[in-house]
């Protein structure tokens, strides 16, 4: 289950005794290209050969495995050194209303995520409340209000959308708080991280709820500006996690890497599916395996 | 850097890392490179303004070949039947509205159809798209087989007499081959009922997606025939640098460029100004 071309990087360099610099620069190649291929990003591809290189240059190559397959081990090893801790659990608030806020591009999966989310909780017997707070996309209320309607979860909708969303979030609070529900979870509008306005909006509901969680949620197809988007929304409220979509698909998935390598934000959940069961933990490993097929 | 006769290096390496953050994926990037480092031996570059060019030069090339169809075909007579299809959240809904517009302001009478059955909220999204434009909406139970309703909406378009007919998909990925075959069932009901509809396949591609998107071309084509593509979400920073390979690889022409999440925000593609993005 590994690339076409890092098999070839294994049986290119087999039958040698010593790890040289020509060797391994020519498997650096092959795996920078895997590495791009996949989405992950250019500084961070970069810097992740220089220090693959350090490892490897030089190295005696232990006598039942092949060149090729050591060069292969260091690059796998480093992935997982890199990945490793990038998966943390939720964290609720001790004693009173948890607050998770959802955020991110348009069409990324926020609002199917937060119908997600809301079951999930349901099932870890907790109280949850969906709360629409993106007043600008046609239907969008009505989406989340379907998705809360089918998990019979509360869902808390703008009695008038004219109003900031500040207004609407602090309202729900308030009325989770008064049914006795211990979960709030907030979809938010898309918006671009280069929308001034649209990201101030997102910094004043931070303020007016003062999240637990401040997840980001990216679409796991995403390209070359993950880094870029995800530092933004970073710098602006603080993430406290990601939230990978649509990573059922065959995409490699490299914004992951990329993502967390660069920020250090960790990867909280995985989106497998469109069914409000299609929720997973994030495994570092089966990451690693997915970036190098 | 090393100069290659009136060239540095630099300026080849710093282009290299430009196309790669621009998600033009690897092999058209070292094919590019490779180009432009030829030009430079043969002494044809004196600096950052002629290189370029030059790379200005080359993309013209790759998008030759398509830059003949990007005109929308409309039926000779009849409706003109369009199907909208591409991914989960690209924008699909969104490009219909903004291309009922389009059409509305070229006096064209429009027919939407509401072809996503079921995703949550799909219905009334396009419901509410069809008010603000002042234009009529086929659709049926949420729940109902997508190619009954694509079937009530072209013989509503015959007997209305609606000049174009736009049918909305609901999302899908490409390696999902049960709902890929529902898309083809779909065209296959259309064209049984108006014959050489639908006329335009237009799959939607979310600019900010990578190397995946050429994937997404690439099955959906094999799958239904393609016919144009609109490249969503072109007002973000991504530069969308996957549409060259997906031009050379299966010469799909780029009919629109969507810039924004309002009715006015679909421009026609414009090659010079993408290559003006992806060099900014
Ligand atoms: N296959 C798959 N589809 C997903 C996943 N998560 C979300 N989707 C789909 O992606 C599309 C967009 O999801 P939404 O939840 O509407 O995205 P959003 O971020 O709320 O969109 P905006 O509010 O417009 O920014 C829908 O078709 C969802 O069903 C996932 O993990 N896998
Ligand atoms: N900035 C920007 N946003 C866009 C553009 N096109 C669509 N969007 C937004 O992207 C999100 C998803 O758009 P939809 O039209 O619902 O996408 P879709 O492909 O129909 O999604 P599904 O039906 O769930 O697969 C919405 O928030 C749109 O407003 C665009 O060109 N620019
Ligand atoms: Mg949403
Ligand atoms: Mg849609």
């Amino acid at each position: 289950e590994l690339s076409e071309k890092l098999e070839s990087v294994i049986k290119r360099i087999s039958g040698r005794v010593v790890l040289n610099e020509q060797t391994v620069a020519e498997s650096l190649r092959e795996i920078r290209r895997v590495l791009l291929e996949a989405d992950v990003n250019y500084g961070l591809v970069q810097d992740f050969l220089k220090a693959v290189e350090e490892k490897a240059t030089g190295r005696e190559v232990i006598k039942s495995v092949s060149p090729g397959q050591m060069m292969v081990k260091i690059v796998y090893d480093e992935l997982t050194g890199m990945l490793g801790g990038s998966s943390r659990p939720l964290i609720y608030a001790a004693g009173q209303l948890s607050v998770f806020m959802l955020c991110g591009l348009q069409g990324s999966g926020k609002t199917t995520t937060a119908g997600k989310l809301a079951r999930r909780l349901k099932a870890e017997g907790r109280k949850p409340m969906l709360v629409a707070a993106d007043i600008y996309r046609p239907a969008a209320i009505e989406q989340l209000a379907t998705l809360g309607a089918q998990l019979e979860v509360p869902t808390f909708v703008p009695r008038d959308t004219g109003r900031p969303v500040t207004g609407i979030t602090a309202d729900a609070l308030m009325e989770a708080a008064s049914q006795g529900l211990d979960t709030v979870l907030i979809d938010t509008a898309g918006r671009l991280q280069i929308d001034r306005e649209m990201m101030e909006e997102l910094v004043e509901v931070k303020k007016a709820v003062s999240p637990q969680e401040v997840l980001l949620v990216v679409d796991g197809m995403t390209g070359q500006e993950a880094v870029s988007i995800a530092e933004a929304f970073h710098r602006e409220l603080e993430l406290t996690g990601l939230v990978l979509t649509k990573l059922d698909g065959d995409a490699r998935g490299g914004a992951a890497l990329s993502i967390f390598g660069v920020t250090g934000v960790p990867i909280k959940l995985i989106g497998v599916g469109e069914g409000l069961d299609a929720l997973e933990t994030f495994h570092p490993d089966r990451m690693v395996s997915r970036l190098l097929q | 850097g090393v100069l290659v006769r009136g060239l540095d290096r630099t300026s080849l390496d710093s282009l290299e890392q430009l196309l790669l953050e621009s998600d033009f994926g690897v092999g058209p990037t070292l094919r590019i490179i490779d180009t432009l480092t030829a030009e430079g031996k043969k002494g044809n570059l004196h600096g950052e303004d002629d290189l370029r060019e030059l790379f200005r030069r080359e993309l013209r090339k790759v998008f030759e070949p398509a830059a003949g169809k990007t005109g929308l075909s409309l039926a000779a007579s009849g409706p003109t039947v369009i199907l909208m299809v591409g991914v989960n959240g690209v924008g699909k809904t969104t490009t219909i509205a903004k291309l009922a517009r389009y059409f509305q302001s070229r006096g064209k009478r429009v027919l939407l159809a509401a072809g996503d059955t079921f995703r949550a909220g799909a219905i009334e999204q396009l419901e509410r798209w069809a008010e603000r434009l002042g234009c009529e909406l086929i659709k049926q139970q949420p729940g109902s087989d997508p190619a009954a309703v694509a079937y009530d909406a072209v013989s509503a378009a015959l007997s209305r007499k609606a000049d174009i007919l736009i049918l909305d998909t609901a999302g899908r990925l490409h390696t999902q081959g049960g709902l890929m075959e529902e898309l083809v069932k779909m065209k296959r009901v259309i064209g049984k009922r108006m014959d050489g509809a639908p006329h335009e396949v237009l799959l939607v591609l979310d600019s900010t997606l990578g190397q995946n998107s050429a994937s997404q071309a690439r099955v959906f084509h094999e799958k239904l025939g393609v016919t144009g593509l609109v490249l969503a979400k072109l007002d973000g920073t991504s530069k969308a640098g996957c549409a060259v390979a997906i031009t050379e690889q299966l010469g799909l022409p780029i009919k629109f460029a969507g810039v924004g999440e309002t009715l006015e925000d679909l421009e026609e593609f414009d090659l010079e100004r993408y290559v003006d993005k992806i060099l900014s």
